[in-house]
């Protein structure tokens, strides 16, 4: 684990008159290969290494009895803030606000959404969900079982494309005096240009005032691609990382972060509609390091 | 260009550099991709073959799966939350169809919201038949029952869906033991088969899932699915190192042909430039 491998190196190095470049790179060896066991895209973990060691270059390193445990400081301190972005709430200021969720297959959007519903409702707002994928068997029957649980109207677009559904949603929800309309869709791959395509066309159709990507938090490398690309498809607003409680190291989060500057907003801690917290930066970095 | 133990290299430093990099993206794993790539220069002429012969021979010899001589094969499918269980059961089932066998479905997902609704389509696409209980049901008891009916009728295939789970959970991983524990009651030879399906993106972590899941449901091969998407599937290298669990299918979509017997070869050439 990183932090037993860094306290190996910190013990090495106490007490030593200054840390030298060797000493530094050795521990920045180290680092590289605990963040990429931990799943952060390799040019995340690169970006990482080399903000780390000018920072640690620097004179706090030298003048410290523990050079180790400052330069770990360094590295907690550097996820930490990529991770931390500005904290804010979400964006329901329209009648009604659509929050629009997208992301890989199997990522949990879908649970996302009755997790997100049950969230508003405690919040006191009137919330409906839709869900305009017309691909997954028994897709939208899931959640209108979810809707049912969270006790919130489930409402049924109508239309031949996705967007067209979607629209037809938001205008029902308008009529029903809804604040908060959270639309699932289904799941597609970024490299599927013709589900990327769809993807656009719903943001566009309904203009999402908060557009989140659903991310499973054991996704590996390409979590960087799926984000930058899911990006430029709907100008994400933020971030779901789902299946937290997996145990994952969790570098998804760093990748997501890096690429898209967007902040993760929330993650799904298990499979019941409960199961649901605000995003903590400093757990999360701390994960990560391991 | 030389190396330590005098060969010469057939590539440039950057080359390799490169090569080592492709192989992290494609989730092979830090640590595993820089000894492939430290263990491929040393050898005589160091070159992409070598490195590629290496890594074809981590990939588990294929041994032929597990068919009973008479009574119907058991496959029980396993993983975690999302990975693409049932959707493959669809497709092996049509696979099994199109052989011209019968197949029978244990639907013993009894708790995720219209699971059992998603695998009674799939089983209809299939010309498959399917077994269910009410909601909530226990999920050894949905299994024990398919398990008694199929041998009872002759059917030739029967497969078990269960539950998406996180290998952190001690009690759906107990849950699972005793599924696989009655599986086994209800026809001793039973499962003939228990797959787990990864998810062909998936990082790391994979290894952790594999680990406890074979610990517990005595897992015998992998489906790798989604390898239609942007992961290349290099986790599969980290886990046939470790584990050396054959690797039966994958996954290269979510239609009912998208199936496909896994080709060592064509895996590892994927993962090269
Ligand atoms: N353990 C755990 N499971 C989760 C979490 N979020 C979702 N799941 C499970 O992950 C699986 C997939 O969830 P879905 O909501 O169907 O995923 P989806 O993104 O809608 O899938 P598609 O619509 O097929 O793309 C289900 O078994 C969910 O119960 C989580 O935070 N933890
Ligand atoms: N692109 C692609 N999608 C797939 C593949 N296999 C499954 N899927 C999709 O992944 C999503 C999840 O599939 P499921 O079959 O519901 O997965 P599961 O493991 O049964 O999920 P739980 O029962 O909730 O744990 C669905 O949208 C499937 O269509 C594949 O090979 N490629
Ligand atoms: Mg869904
Ligand atoms: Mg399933």
């Amino acid at each position: 684990r990183l932090s037993e491998k860094l306290g190996d190196i910190a013990h090495k190095l106490r007490g030593a008159a200054r840390v030298s470049e060797a000493d530094l790179d050795a521990t920045l060896r180290e680092m590289r290969l605990a963040l990429l066991e931990a799943d952060v895209a390799l040019p995340v973990t690169r970006h990482l290494m080399s903000e780390v060691r000018e920072r640690a270059l620097g004179a706090e390193v030298a003048k410290s009895l523990q050079p180790g445990q400052v330069i770990i400081k360094i590295l907690n301190d550097a996820l930490a803030d990529l991770l931390g972005g500005q904290r804010r709430d979400l964006d329901l200021s329209k009648i009604p606000s659509v929050i629009l969720l997208c992301g890989l297959q199997g990522a949990g959007k879908t649970t996302t959404a009755g997790k997100l519903a049950r969230l508003l409702v405690g919040q006191g707002k009137k919330v409906a969900l839709t869900s305009v994928d017309a691909t997954r068997p028994a897709a939208r029957e899931q959640l209108q079982v979810l809707a049912g649980q969270v006790d919130v109207q489930y409402i049924a677009g109508e239309g031949h494309s996705a967007a067209a559904m979607a629209r037809s949603a938001v205008k029902q929800a308008g009529r029903d005096g809804h604040h908060v309309l959270i639309l699932d869709t289904a799941g597609r791959q970024v490299v599927d240009d013709e589900l990327m395509r769809e993807i656009r066309e719903v943001a566009a159709a309904v203009g999402a005032t908060e557009r989140l990507l659903v991310l499973d938090a054991m996704t590996g490398q390409t979590a960087l691609q799926i984000a930058e690309q899911f990006h430029s498809a709907v100008n994400m607003s933020g971030c779901i990382l789902t299946k937290t409680d997996a145990d994952v190291r969790g570098g998804a989060a760093l990748s997501v972060a890096h690429s898209t500057g967007v902040p993760i907003r929330y993650v799904g801690t298990g499979e019941k509609v409960d199961a649901f917290e605000l995003f903590d930066p400093q757990r999360m970095a701390g994960r990560i390091l391991g | 260009q030389l190396v330590p133990g005098g060969s010469v290299d057939a590539l440039s430093e950057e080359e390799w550099l490169d090569i080592e990099d492709g192989l992290i993206m494609a989730d092979c794993g830090g640590e595993l991709a820089g000894e492939l790539v430290h263990k491929a220069r040393k050898r005589r002429g160091g070159s992409v073959q070598a490195l590629k012969e290496s890594m074809i021979s981590m990939l588990p010899e294929v041994k032929a799966v597990n068919m009973p001589e008479s009574g119907p094969f058991v496959l029980l499918v396993v993983g975690v939350n999302g990975t693409g269980k049932t959707t493959t059961i669809g497709k092996i089932a049509t696979m099994f169809r199109q052989q011209g066998r019968s197949v029978l479905v244990g639907a013993a997902d009894t708790f995720r919201a219209a699971a059992v609704e998603q695998l009674a389509v799939w089983v209809e696409r299939a010309g498959a038949e399917m077994v269910r209980q009410h909601e909530g049901a226990d999920p050894a008891a949905v299994a024990f029952d398919t398990i008694q009916r199929g041998v009872a009728r002759n059917y030739d295939v029967v497969i078990i869906d269960t539950a998406g789970r996180v290998q952190t959970d001690r009690g759906l991983m107990d849950e699972l033991a005793k599924v696989r524990r009655v599986i086994t009651k209800a026809y001793p030879e039973a499962p003939h088969e228990v797959w787990q399906v990864v998810d062909g993106g998936t990082g790391q972590n994979a290894v952790m899932q594999v680990d406890k899941f074979r610990e517990v449901a005595g897992t015998s091969g992998l489906v790798v699915t989604k390898l239609d998407g942007s992961g290349k599937g290099g986790i599969v290298l980290q886990l046939s190192h470790r584990f050396g669990l054959p690797i039966r299918y994958v996954g290269v979509g979510e239609s009912l042909e998208d199936l496909m017997a896994f080709d060592g070869e064509a895996f590892v050439t994927s993962l090269l430039p």
